[in-house]
């Protein structure tokens, strides 16, 4: 999926 | 990991120690809006409750508490220890204008939807508009000190990168979040007002003051 829930950003 | 994204992170990280700065070194927080430092923490409180059930980098979570800690901080500084000097006649926005649109919003638009994720969801769209009491304040007063001008210019430069961040990592990873897009977007066009004024008056050295 493009929609990737893990948060990587700030 | 790309230069987009650390500069961003980098120019975030700078406004907050330029704020506390300020206001430590001047023992004044006159000129800085309280609403917006207020949103700002109730911002980085329901984004980062994932520190405690995911980790993501040492990088990460390193920056998430010091966004915490430091908007804590500028909170206190604020409310407590130089209440005396804060501007509490001209920090007159309605932040529930601000909070009950971006819950609703939050709550109809999402990736998923459960608690976590609305409240990352609400947290994104509130960080979007945070800065409007500030804008509100400086607006009233019709002017910003120097200092503050360029504590709104590397906080305004974050979202701003984060966007060039985007674009590479759709072009390069194929990766895209639409609701950061989105909320990026709109907080950088919050500021681009501010850019324009900071570029023509502040780096020539003159004070930003509004035209009366």
């Amino acid at each position: 999926s493009d929609i990737d829930l893990d948060k990587d950003e700030l | 990991m790309n230069i987009f994204r650390f500069a961003g992170d980098l120019s975030h990280v700078f406004a907050i120690i330029i704020l506390l700065l300020k206001i430590w070194k001047t023992r004044s927080c006159a000129g800085i809006s309280g609403k917006s430092q207020i949103l700002f923490a109730v911002v980085y409180l329901t984004r980062y409750l994932d520190l405690f059930t995911t980790y993501v980098s040492l990088y990460n979570s390193v920056m998430k508490v010091l966004f915490l800690a430091t908007s804590g901080a500028t909170v206190y500084l604020m409310y407590v220890k130089f209440k005396a000097t804060y501007d509490h006649n001209h920090d007159s926005f309605r932040i529930e204008f601000l909070l009950v649109p971006c819950a609703l919003l939050a709550l109809v638009i999402n990736h998923e939807f459960t608690v976590m994720e609305v409240l990352w969801t609400f947290s994104i769209y509130l960080e979007s508009v945070a800065i409007l009491p500030q804008l509100f304040l400086v607006s009233r007063t019709g002017e910003a000190e120097s200092i503050t001008s360029h504590y709104l210019f590397a906080l305004g430069s974050y979202r701003a990168l984060y966007l060039l961040n985007w674009v590479y990592r759709y072009m390069v990873e194929s990766h895209y979040d639409l609701i950061a897009i989105f909320a990026g977007v709109v907080q950088t066009v919050l500021y681009c007002d501010f850019f324009y004024l900071y570029i023509t008056k502040v780096l020539k050295g003159k004070k930003l003051q509004l035209p009366a």
